[in-house]
C-alpha cells in the first residue's frame, strides 16, 4: 500500500520503518530535518515539511495514498492533520492519541483508528503481570482472551485429566509445539515438555491457570 | 502483588492505574509533584521523590516489592534506577526503553524484561494494517497466528459452507457475538452480521480472508 506517515517520533519512525519492512510504500513528514535524514535511507521518501499546511500535504501526494497516520503527542497538530487528510479523501486515517481526551476529539473528527502506545502497552503488561509466566495475552471481549501458558508442569498428561474446562472453564485451543501448531487437539492427545497451550478464557481464570502450573 | 512504578509519563501512569484496577498494591515514584498530587486518589500510594537515590528506594520500602517497573525515557536515570533495585535484590525488575540502545543497556544491568512501547505497539500496528480490516492479530509463531475478522460478508451462511479450512487453511477457533463467545463452534452453525471470527492461520492467508471478505 501507498501509506503516508506524519510524524517522527519514537512511534512513527518505527510504524515507518515497519510498514516499509512489510513491503509498502512509505512516505514519512517531520518537521525536523535531522529525523527526516536519519530516517531517508530506510523508506521510500522521507519529506521535511508542516503537516499541519495542506499546501504541504497536496504538494506531498497525501490525497493518493490508501492510508495516513498521524503519529504526534501535540492535540492541536495531530486534529488538524487528521482533519485535512479526511477532507482530502485519504480513505484511511489512524492516529496517535497522548491523552483520553486527545482520543475523544480524534474519534470526533474523523481518525478511522486511535492508537494510544503508552496506554496499549501499559494494559497488556498490567494484565501480563497478572498472569506472570503467560507468555502472551489477547484479548477478545472485556475480561475473555486468549492466553499462551508454558505446559511443562502438566508434561506426560492427557489434555482429558487436565480438565482445564471443568476447573477453569478455559478450552485448549491449540498446541504449539516447536514450529508446529496442532490446531484444536483431541483431549486423548498428550502434552509434552516443551509445549506451550493456547488456551481461551476469563483472564483472572488464566491467571489461575499460570499459577497452579508454577 | 507489591509493585512500584518508577515515573509516572504516559506509560508508567497508565500502568499504575491499571496494576490497581487488577487488584495489586503500587505505590508510584516521581519527581513531579504535580504528576504525584494526580494519580494518588487512584493508587496504594504515590510519593514525590529522585528514585535514582537509593536511599529514597529504601524509605518508600522498594526491597519489599516483588515487582519493580523504571518507566523513563531519559537512559541514565532508568540505567541508575534498575541497577538500584536489582542490588536491594527486588526480584523482578521490567524497565521500559526509550530506543534499542536503551533496550540493549537495560538488558545489561539486569532488567527482567525490557518493554519499548512506542516500538512494541508500531509492530503491532504495521503487521494489522497487513491484514487491514482485520481488527487484531495475536503472532504464535513466525507467519502463524489469530486473527479477529468481522464476518459481515458471510452472513447467514455455514462456517461448512464457508469452507475457510479448505480455501486458506485457516480454521475459526471461535465467533465473538456481541459480549458472547462462542468456542470452536460447529461447522453447521450460520454466520450472523455483526460476528466477528477468530481464526488461526498463516498471516498472508489471514489477509486474503480479510480482502476476500471486503
Ligand atoms: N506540524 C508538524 N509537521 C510535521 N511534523 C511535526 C509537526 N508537529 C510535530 N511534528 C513532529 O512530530 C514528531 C513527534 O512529535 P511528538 O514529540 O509530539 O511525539 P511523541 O508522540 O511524543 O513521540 P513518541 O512517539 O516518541 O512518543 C516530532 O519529530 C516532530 O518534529
Ligand atoms: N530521577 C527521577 N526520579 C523520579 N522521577 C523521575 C526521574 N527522572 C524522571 N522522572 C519522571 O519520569 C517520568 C517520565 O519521564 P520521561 O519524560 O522520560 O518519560 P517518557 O518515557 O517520555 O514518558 P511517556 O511514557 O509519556 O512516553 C516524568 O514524569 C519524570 O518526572
Amino acid at each position: 500500500m501507498h501509506i503516508l506517515v506524519a510524524g517522527l517520533g519514537r512511534f512513527g519512525r518505527n510504524l515507518a520503518i515497519n510498514l516499509t519492512r512489510l513491503g509498502h510504500d512509505v512516505i514519512a513528514i517531520d518537521q525536523d530535518q535531522g529525523e527526516v535524514q536519519d530516517i531517508a535511507p530506510d523508506i521510500e521518501s522521507a519529506v521535511t515539511g508542516d503537516a499541519t499546511d495542506e499546501d504541504v500535504l497536496l504538494e506531498i501526494g497525501a490525497p493518493d495514498v490508501q492510508l495516513a497516520i498521524v503519529a504526534m503527542a501535540e492535540v492541536e497538530a495531530s486534529v488538524l492533520i487528521t482533519t485535512h487528510l479526511k477532507n482530502l479523501k485519504v480513505p484511511m486515517v489512524f492516529a496517535k492519541a497522548s491523552s483520553d481526551v486527545h482520543r475523544t476529539i480524534l474519534e470526533r473528527v474523523g481518525a478511522d483508528r486511535v492508537i494510544f502506545p503508552e496506554q496499549e502497552m501499559a494494559v497488556r503488561l498490567a494484565q501480563s503481570v497478572e498472569a506472570p509466566r503467560a507468555m502472551d495475552y489477547f484479548e477478545l471481549l472485556p475480561h475473555l482472551g486468549i492466553a499462551q501458558i508454558p505446559a511443562a508442569a502438566y508434561a506426560g498428561r492427557t489434555l482429558a485429566s487436565m480438565d482445564l474446562r471443568g476447573r477453569y472453564n478455559a478450552a485448549v485451543l491449540a498446541i504449539k509445539r516447536g514450529n508446529e501448531l496442532v490446531v484444536m487437539p483431541e483431549l486423548t492427545d498428550r502434552v509434552q515438555d516443551d509445549d506451550v497451550l493456547v488456551v481461551v478464557g476469563r483472564d483472572d481464570q488464566l491467571a489461575e491457570i499460570v499459577d497452579a502450573s508454577a
